[in-house]
């Protein structure tokens, strides 16, 4: 399988609808000091699941949703949609497309869909397992966090291995 | 499994010894097991030594080269279990043009195996991508994508 | 005493307040005292709205915009205590152009009041020095001083 | 009183002798990844009378001597000379010109010296005390450290601030 695109929309600093289609390869991300770069990353871990806001910079999940600027008001929902080619059937579901949503509302509420279907976290989990997509702790790289490996324990490093094996 | 973290571990072991060797253009580096006796629980140690230095503690290691043995570590753990899709953002940060140019290097190599969404500041680092994307504010706080072209002016 | 913590917090959040403007171009920022019963013990907070953005925890704050607002307070307790000495190694490794360029230009203002040590990969910011001296290791693991002309080839 | 240079000989990666002359304003320091740029920042801290080798990036004192290379042996002792012009008098002694010295030997034996003369830490720090000279947590940035400030705490950062008052 190959990611095709993501899709930003009232998460941190992008009130409007964004997308960014990746390729084969390597796609580049470039632009000034705090435009929204590594928000891109967090819109990543965040649609997979990611359980912590201080991993997301944050204090609570509710930082994820535009909180408003000079020129706007803030939004009442996030959403990542992140989008998969799957003609390969690598994913465990009969489609040549997967769609994976996360929304998160003001109130508190927040779901998860596959194909526009509700789904629940763990559902997204175990469509990823042994897929190597996620958030562990190698594929991912933070900004700052690049000797990350280098600065853990040798037992934090093992878990890293652990879950390479 | 006992087997399997064995087989893992001395994969990446393997690649890691390679690829320092490749990213410092000498040298050598290892992963030890703290605990041979006690594969399944110990921790991780990690040996570096730059060409033409002392094996001492990683912890003396400059930025630049603890940014390079953490790169070579880190994509040898990933080439024994290739994710489709990895992210780096800016890991190029405390890297000198020269270590720039192989760290871009290394990363073609990996360029078949997986995507990468690669983050950077760097215009030596901007070279390597398939396809580039800015990210700017013109309405302050408000992020949207502009592309870029390598030639021209917009190279943020 | 007190009445010296008071005076000395005071004199650096108004240098602070201003600084960030500068740095920003804009936005506000500020410090205060978390408990103001009791300024003899209580932590100190450090609140930043850069230019055109919400007010929001600082974690939210990008690495380039951490760095400016860290440069920003470090300076700001500098100018009221000056130690006639400062080092600074590779503050500007998250800064953009633009940003060390404002970092270059406030390094400048203190340079009456201090003599400044900068360590820097960036071009941008080699332009301030009054000297500029290069660190080389022509045999491997020995380093040796060298000079260096900025408009030569042995720029680093 | 200004600084007027630092000369480095066996400490870290400097097992020849090196010095570098400072003036008013701005010295830069350039040079590729591992040349000895941060090593530099490590003996002024060390010279004015650091305790802590793991704020030096060791794991004990005898990591900051020479520990040879490919081509060179090990040396036997690490010395770090700070020179002042005092002309002004603001250190409390009556030379124009004040150097601070401080060796460590292999054999763990250390001295500190002002002007050659053997002195105690405690002269050293006494010799500084009001003038801002030192190694407290704002005039030094060590790299990666920028940061620091947003990091701490709000008690460690009302720490640095008395130290300012
Ligand atoms: N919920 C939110 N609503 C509005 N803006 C937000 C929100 N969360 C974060 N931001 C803003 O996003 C900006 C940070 O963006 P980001 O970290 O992506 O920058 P960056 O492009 O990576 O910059 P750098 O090059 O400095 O690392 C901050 O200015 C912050 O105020
Ligand atoms: N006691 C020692 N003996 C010999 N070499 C040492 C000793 N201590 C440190 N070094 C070497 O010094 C080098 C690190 O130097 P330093 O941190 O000053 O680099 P740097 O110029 O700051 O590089 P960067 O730009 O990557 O930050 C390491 O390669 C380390 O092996
Ligand atoms: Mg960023
Ligand atoms: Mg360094």
């Amino acid at each position: 399988m190959f990611l095709k695109r993501i899709t930003i929309c009232g998460f941190k600093s992008f009130p409007d609808k964004v997308d960014f289609e990746f390729g084969p390869g390597v796609t580049c991300i470039v632009g000034p000091n705090g435009c929204g770069k590594s928000n891109l990353v967090d819109a990543f871990k965040w649609v997979l699941g990611e359980q912590s806001a201080r991993s997301l910079r944050g204090h609570q999940m509710g930082d994820m949703i535009f909180a408003g600027s000079a020129t706007r008001r803030a939004s009442s929902v996030a959403q990542v949609d992140l989008v998969f080619d799957n003609a390969d059937r690598s994913l465990s579901l009969d489609f040549d497309e997967i769609t994976v949503t996360r929304k998160l509302y003001r109130s508190g509420e927040s779901e998860y869909q596959i194909n526009q279907d509700v789904a629940r976290l763990r559902d997204i989990k175990e469509l990823f397992m042994d897929t190597g997509v996620g958030i562990d702790a190698y594929s991912v790289v933070e900004q700052g966090r690049v000797d990350g490996l280098l600065q853990s324990s040798p037992t934090e490093r093992r878990l890293i291995f652990e879950e390479a094996a | 499994s006992r087997e399997r973290f064995q087989t893992t571990f001395t994969q990446i072991r393997d690649h890691f010894r390679a690829l320092f060797r490749k990213l410092f253009g000498g040298g050598r580096a290892d992963i030890v097991l703290e605990d041979p006796e006690d594969i399944l629980e110990c921790g991780i140690e990690i040996l570096a030594q730059p060409p033409g230095k002392e094996l001492q503690s990683i912890s003396l290691m400059s930025g630049g080269e603890k940014s390079m043995t953490a790169i070579a570590l880190l994509m040898s753990i990933f080439s024994c279990r290739p994710a489709p899709f990895a992210i780096m953002d800016e890991v190029d940060a405390a890297l000198d043009e020269a270590n720039n140019d192989r760290f871009n290097r290394i990363v073609q190599e990996f360029v078949a195996m997986s995507q990468f969404l690669v983050i950077t500041h760097s215009k030596w680092t901007m070279g390597i991508g398939d396809r580039l994307y800015g990210i700017t504010m013109q309405e302050p706080g408000v992020s949207t994508r502009v592309s870029v072209e390598l030639t021209g002016a917009n190279v943020a």
